[in-house]
């Protein structure tokens, strides 16, 4: 299952509708500081289910809507589509037929959420399902954060035997 | 099951072995579990010997070398199971330019399996992709993207809707 | 003492609200006594607006952002009370080349008060130094100095004895 | 009170007797991953009498000591001298007739430890009471280690404290 396209609206510093593309090989993502780039992993980890506003760097959940700047008022909704190309590995039997899945997370600013697959309303349970079954978002090592890279070398021997579990 | 977790260590520990004096250009390293007797409760040691270097606590290395080691950790794991993508932010930013470059070329090698997104500041790793995508915040603020296909003689990529 | 306290905190205060729009390039940024009735127990608050973004918690800033923010802080608490010398081991690693030359001018400018150490990778803080010491382990994981004085059309400094 | 140079001979991978001089201005430190160069800052802050090894990236202070490489053997002796230039400002009353301050630590393999100052003998607490009249060392913003500018950010309040009260 690749990740064919990330969709990005009113989450933290994308206030207007982006769309990104990521195709096969490296995808490279630049810019000075304080940009975005981040913000892009976090919405990606974001749409996948995470549930601590603390790993998203926020105090509470509602600090991923766009706050506004300077010069704009702040959103009342975030949101962020994940589009994946079925390419025939590890796809779950009800999804089997489709060429694309997408996974959609909304928030309001009144703390309410909705989660979508395939344009259709469902529970955050279908969304963990879905993802569990692929593989994808489940292992830990797939994404390393700006920063945390160098606390596999400094971590207890205990909280790196889950870098290991995660991978059997 | 214990079975899968004590076979994935070795496979993953194999595979260590190979990628850390593939990343620094000789030494060696391996993953020792701290109680082998009890490996789903034990903890996973990690030994590091740069090279040329004398075996010492993994505490004592660089900022550098610490997180090369990081990453020939990560990548051994991947290597031994591939995810669909696999995200790097920043991971190049304490590395030379000569650990750089070595970390670049198996990034090219892995992302024949998977797909790599790899954020950078590095100019030397901004060579490496196959697409690029710049953030800016031209209104304060505000981010938008725009896209370059490095492989298709630099044609942009639609990335607003 | 409470008062010395309260005064120096005051002084910091002042100042690193001059040296955060100074390397930001704008915005704004200030300290806040969690508990102003008890200062000496208090802890330090920190509000941080990089130029155009709207004030939100100094936890959502990016890796460069914090990185300077602490920059502005310690070189703000600094200028109130030099130390006789100020030795900075690759704090430039997460900052982009803009954030980078701004840095750059700051240590220019105090250095005039003190002795600066820089430890770098970065190739524009490279080209501010009055001497650059090149490490090197041509004989594995045997230190060796090299020293330049730049100043002084490239002679070599004498370092082993 | 400058520093004038650094003398480091046996202190972690400064085999070889190395000086360093540092001057006015400002002093770049360069080179490849592992190098030494953090090494430096190291042997600055034992120097200075720093006491725990853990702020030196070892498990016991014996880690500062060369361990050998593949090509020699281990040392029996780290040894660091900071020779300091007397310009007259905050100089304890004792050392006011010396143009330069020599600060001398060394550490033996079986763990005994020698402090000189001025080529003498001295204890642990003069080595203290010299830096704490000096101003030098004891603030903690006068040295950022490597890894560490980002924690002041998310630092709790409390702790930031500490950097202002280095001030006062
Ligand atoms: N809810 C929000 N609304 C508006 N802006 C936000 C919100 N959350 C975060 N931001 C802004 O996003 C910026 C951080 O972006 P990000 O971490 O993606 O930067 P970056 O491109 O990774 O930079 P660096 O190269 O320094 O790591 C911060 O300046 C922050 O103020
Ligand atoms: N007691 C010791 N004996 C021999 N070598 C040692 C000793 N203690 C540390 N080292 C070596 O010193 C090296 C680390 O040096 P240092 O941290 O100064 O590197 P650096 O130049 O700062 O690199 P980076 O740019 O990655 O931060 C490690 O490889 C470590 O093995
Ligand atoms: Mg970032
Ligand atoms: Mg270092």
């Amino acid at each position: 299952m690749r990740i064919k396209r990330l969709e990005i609206h009113g989450f933290k510093s994308f206030a207007d509708r982006t769309v990104i593309h990521f195709g096969d090989g490296i995808t490279g993502v630049v810019g000075p500081n304080g940009c975005g780039k981040s913000n892009i992993v976090d919405a990606l980890r974001w749409a996948m289910g995470e549930q601590s506003a603390k790993h998203l760097r926020g105090a509470g959940m509602d600090d991923v809507i766009f706050a506004g700047s300077e010069s704009r008022g702040p959103l009342g909704m975030a949101e962020v589509t994940i589009t994946f190309k079925n390419d025939g590995s590890m796809v779950p039997p009800e999804y089997r037929d489709c060429s694309e899945i997408s996974v959609t997370r909304r928030l309001f600013r009144d703390g309410t959420s909705e989660y979508l697959i395939n344009r259709t309303r469902a529970r955050l349970k279908d969304v963990f399902d879905l993802f569990l079954g692929t593989g994808i978002g489940t292992k830990s090592y797939s994404i390393i954060e700006q920063g945390r890279i160098g606390l596999i070398v400094t971590s207890k021997p205990e909280d790196r035997r889950s870098l290991i579990e995660d991978a059997a | 099951s214990r079975e899968r977790y004590v076979e994935t260590f070795h496979l993953v520990n194999e595979k260590f072995q190979l990628v850390f004096p593939r990343l620094f250009k000789g030494g060696q390293a391996s993953l020792v579990l701290t109680d082998p007797s009890n490996p789903l409760e034990s903890g996973v040691e990690l030994l590091a010997q740069p090279p040329g270097k004398k075996l010492q606590s993994v505490t004592l290395l660089s900022g550098g070398e610490k997180a090369l080691t990081a990453v020939a950790l990560i990548f051994g794991i991947f290597l031994i199971k591939p995810t669909p993508f696999c995200l790097l932010d920043e991971v190049d930013a304490p590395l030379d330019d000569a650990n750089v470059g070595r970390y670049n070329e198996m990034v090219k090698d892995m992302a024949q399996i998977s797909q790599f997104i790899l954020i950078t500041h590095n100019k030397r790793t901004m060579e490496i992709p196959d697409r690029i995508y710049g953030i800016t915040m031209e209104e304060p603020g505000i981010s938008r993207v725009v896209g370059v296909d490095l492989k298709d003689t630099e044609k942009p990529l639609r990335v607003a809707s």
